[in-house]
């Protein structure tokens, strides 16, 4: 790039361009010479604890209406094989050290994929916590955005609004949550694009509450301190191996297409992350196997 | 046949509300975790009596599988020997260019070649810091092999060969090095 300070990386038939300190900035789409700006951060809720109800197993409840930056300082390396191009990918290592995460671009492919780890969970502060992943982009989705129904049809969710009644939001976050067991978009119809996020297991999804227009947040990891009398009478702190924390690891593919050409992208790779070949090996002797 | 209902049986009660949806207590997970796997072994107990069938008689081997690809960890590339890879395609449509990691340990060259014995280029990246500390992770893998797979039919097999050599190859997998944008 003539831009020393940013590095840009090709797949198929995007250019995914990064800041000089590795967070992703812009996406291009080169078929349709078109281009958003995005960006990707972890941020956290505080459960709700106190006398009040809990944020527990069976709810989602935030302390505050807002989000808080899980951290700041970011450390990058970039791992790009110039000459298979096979890997294109930047490690990322926050300065808490409870996040981690691999950025992927694959020649072959038009999706981005963002591995990442995350926990355990500090709770020394006995502040119970709930961790999203951001999308921001400059995308004008009209509040709107789609969820999927078990991996079926795409269903229309818009901010502060149900379909069928007038709906008072008592929770302004969680009531905005929904179900996402496979994918999450939004679409600008304007633009007719469209940024679908696919991931690898059943997370809950809504709009980021401080911009409602443009981003998609996506829960990824909670550890609360508190029963959410709901019935399962324990508080949803999984110990993990260790008994620090669970750790997980999990994958979100983003997706960035014209609206009509995002489903036939959507629903296909889908099905290969649900599905992804088994890989095993045997100690066969090489020429009885050929 | 009892060893697929048993898979059958464990997902029955996956569908229980309170495995879909997380809601268990801490011990009923441990439990579910465990009755999963259990079917899992059933599973793999199948595919290694079916391979049985296409090989030939004398063959004993029993195949591996890699449950701990997703912290980036496999006991059996791990130890520094040859394998033979196969992959499954368990989709209704081809596979073109599908990328494999492999996890494998330090110290060694690594090369790949398809079952023509051509070869397929191949590289080294490291696993990051983060993904190495993740508790419970027994593993000595720091760096892992990626390849491409050119296609996998629908519902088909592809036989990949991992040699380990010694010695550097000419076609040993070439270790990417990391680069530092702010430098």
């Amino acid at each position: 790039n003539d831009d020393k300070s940013k590095w840009q990386v090709l797949t198929k038939n995007l250019i995914v361009e990064f800041y000089s300190n590795g967070t992703i900035s812009r996406i291009f789409i080169d078929k349709l010479h078109q281009s958003i700006s995005i960006s990707n951060e972890f941020r956290l809720y505080h459960g709700a604890g106190g006398t009040g109800r809990h944020s527990g197993a069976y709810i989602f409840r935030p302390n505050e209406q807002k989000t808080f930056p899980v951290t700041n300082k970011i450390k990058s390396t970039f791992f790009i094989d110039r000459k298979y191009h096979i890997v294109q990918e930047v490690h990322q290592q926050f300065d808490s050290s409870f996040v981690g995460q691999i950025i992927r671009m694959d020649k072959y492919n038009d999706n981005v994929e963002f591995d990442f780890v995350v926990g355990p969970i500090p709770v020394n502060d006995q502040i119970g916590k709930e961790i999203v992943v951001r999308y921001k982009t400059d995308l004008e989705n009209d509040e709107t955005f789609y969820t999927d129904a078990n991996g079926r049809q795409m269903l229309r969710r818009r901010w502060n609004y149900r379909p069928s009644w007038k709906y008072n939001v008592q929770e302004p976050i969680s009531g905005n949550y929904y179900p996402v067991n496979s994918r999450i978009a939004i679409r600008d119809e304007k633009q007719s694009l469209q940024m679908t996020i696919m991931t690898d297991r059943s997370q809950g999804g809504s709009l980021s509450p401080e911009q409602i227009n443009g981003s998609i947040d996506i829960m990824i990891h909670r550890r609360l301190l508190h029963d959410d009398y709901f019935g399962v009478g324990e508080a949803l702190n999984e110990p993990g191996v260790d008994g620090h924390g669970l750790v997980i690891r999990g994958k979100h593919l983003l997706l960035l297409n014209s609206i009509k050409q995002s489903a036939s992208e959507h629903r296909p790779l889908a099905q290969q992350m649900f599905m992804e070949p088994i890989i095993s090996f045997t100690s066969i002797e090489s020429n009885k196997q050929a | 046949e009892m060893n697929l209902t048993k898979m059958r049986e464990a997902m029955g009660v996956m569908q229980h509300h309170d495995a879909v949806t997380g809601t268990e207590k801490q011990h009923v997970a441990f439990n579910y975790a465990k009755m999963l796997d259990s079917a899992m072994l059933q599973c793999r107990h199948i595919i290694n009596e079916s391979y049985k069938k296409l090989l030939p008689k004398s063959s004993t081997s029993e195949h591996e599988f890699c449950p701990y690809l997703n912290i980036s960890s496999c006991p059996t590339t791990e130890m520094g020997e040859s394998r033979i890879i196969y992959l499954y395609n368990p989709l209704g449509h081809r596979l073109i260019n599908h990328t494999v990691r492999l996890p494998i340990k330090n110290g060694y060259y690594y090369r790949i070649q398809d079952q023509n014995n051509q070869s397929v280029p191949s590289v080294l990246v490291p696993i990051p810091e983060f993904v190495q500390k993740i508790p419970g992770r027994k593993s000595v893998a720091t760096k892992e092999l990626v390849f491409r797979v050119p296609v996998i039919e629908p519902l088909g097999i592809t036989t990949m060969y991992m040699y380990v050599d010694k010695n550097e190859q000419p076609n040993s997998a070439i270790e990417i090095k990391g680069e530092n944008p702010d430098d």
